[in-house]
């Protein structure tokens, strides 16, 4: 998976991610975009494949967006006794309870941080103001590493893959060197949905994994848009 | 080409049970249990998934609400078991390591 957030000289932030898995051709006929509503109204929108209650992506409107991507760490044994003695979250769920039940970035950016969770994940947060865009590296007890945009030092972005960010990812396997260059590339004044959406379908971080791509904006919830990606590289 | 995924309104206020009724009924349910069933015999062995039913009777004991009851509804109408349920949903953590 590749998820990027970054922030455009306006301060607006937007928020993309390319989910990579296998089973392409069955998974994605089974790839929906759900709207969870209550009282009529759009609690939160996410997008995931029937039969799956979780959710990988998601969007609470005018607050924040969420992605996750996998982190491979530990022995299986460990993620079984997290899920049936600790009974910690598993890490689908807890991005659903977040959009259902944060109420800023911040109640967000915690809660994701600290829930306990059966496997180690990477989860990427975009808000609604300037600076608002993180990328947590979990373990399942709690945050490795909290990784802030910082825009008065001209980090403007954050990718993530599935490696930790301090590390060099594998050549074979780099889909983050290709979605920094064309982020550079696009530069901070272009940043948009749609430049976010060309730098998520350059070669690599688009791959023949990609089952879908979607790009969002907390502070412009309709412009949510998923794309199930058939034209791989 | 690329394409929109469809969209659907998933109420929270229908229980549990009965709330991804509205979505699966886009579905025909033979194959979605074929597609299902080739994503989980390829990463889990046959024999784990009696195993992993016998947790069904206590699901509300493992899983918290409302999600227990989401997968229940979910197993019923698909026409699969709380086994096979489970092993989707816990396909990533089963996974990542």
């Amino acid at each position: 998976c590749t998820s990027i957030v970054a922030q455009d000289t306006k301060g607006n932030i937007y928020h993309g991610r390319n989910l990579d898995y296998s089973f392409g051709e069955s998974l994605r006929k089974l790839i929906v975009e759900l709207q969870f509503e209550a009282n009529g109204q759009i609690i939160y929108t996410g997008t995931t494949a029937v039969g799956y209650l979780g959710l990988w992506t998601g969007q609470r409107p005018n607050k924040f967006t969420i992605s996750g991507n996998e982190r491979d760490k530990g022995h299986w044994w460990r993620n079984a006794i997290a899920a049936f003695w600790k009974r910690s979250s598993p890490v689908s769920w807890l991005i659903r309870d977040t959009l259902l039940e944060a109420e800023n970035f911040e109640a967000a950016k915690w809660k994701l941080a600290k829930s306990p969770i059966i496997a180690d994940v990477y989860y990427i947060l975009g808000g609604v103001n300037p600076n608002e865009g993180v990328v947590i590296t979990r373990n399942r007890d709690g945050p490795v590493d909290i990784w802030p945009l910082m825009t008065v030092i001209k980090q403007w972005y954050r990718v993530e893959t599935n490696y930790d960010h301090w590390t060099t990812p594998p050549p074979s396997c780099d889909r983050r060197t290709p979605a920094i260059k064309a982020l550079n590339a696009t530069g901070q004044d272009k940043i948009n949905l749609d430049t976010l959406f060309h730098v998520l379908s350059v070669n690599r971080t688009l791959n023949n994994s990609t089952i879908y791509t979607t790009v969002m904006s907390a502070a412009q919830p309709d412009k949510y848009r998923t794309s199930v990606r058939t034209c791989n590289r | 080409g690329d394409y929109p995924p469809p969209r659907f309104a998933l109420s929270l206020d229908t229980a549990p049970e009965q709330r991804w009724d509205e979505v699966l009924k886009h579905y025909n349910r033979t194959e979605l249990r074929r597609a299902l069933r080739l994503v989980m015999s390829s990463l889990v062995p046959e024999w784990v998934i009696p195993i992993i039913s016998t947790i069904g009777p206590e699901l509300d004991e493992f899983f918290p609400y409302p999600y227990s009851a989401e997968l229940r509804g979910v197993c019923k109408a698909i026409g699969i078991s709380i086994g096979e349920g489970i092993l989707l949903n816990f396909v990533y953590e089963a996974t990542a390591f």
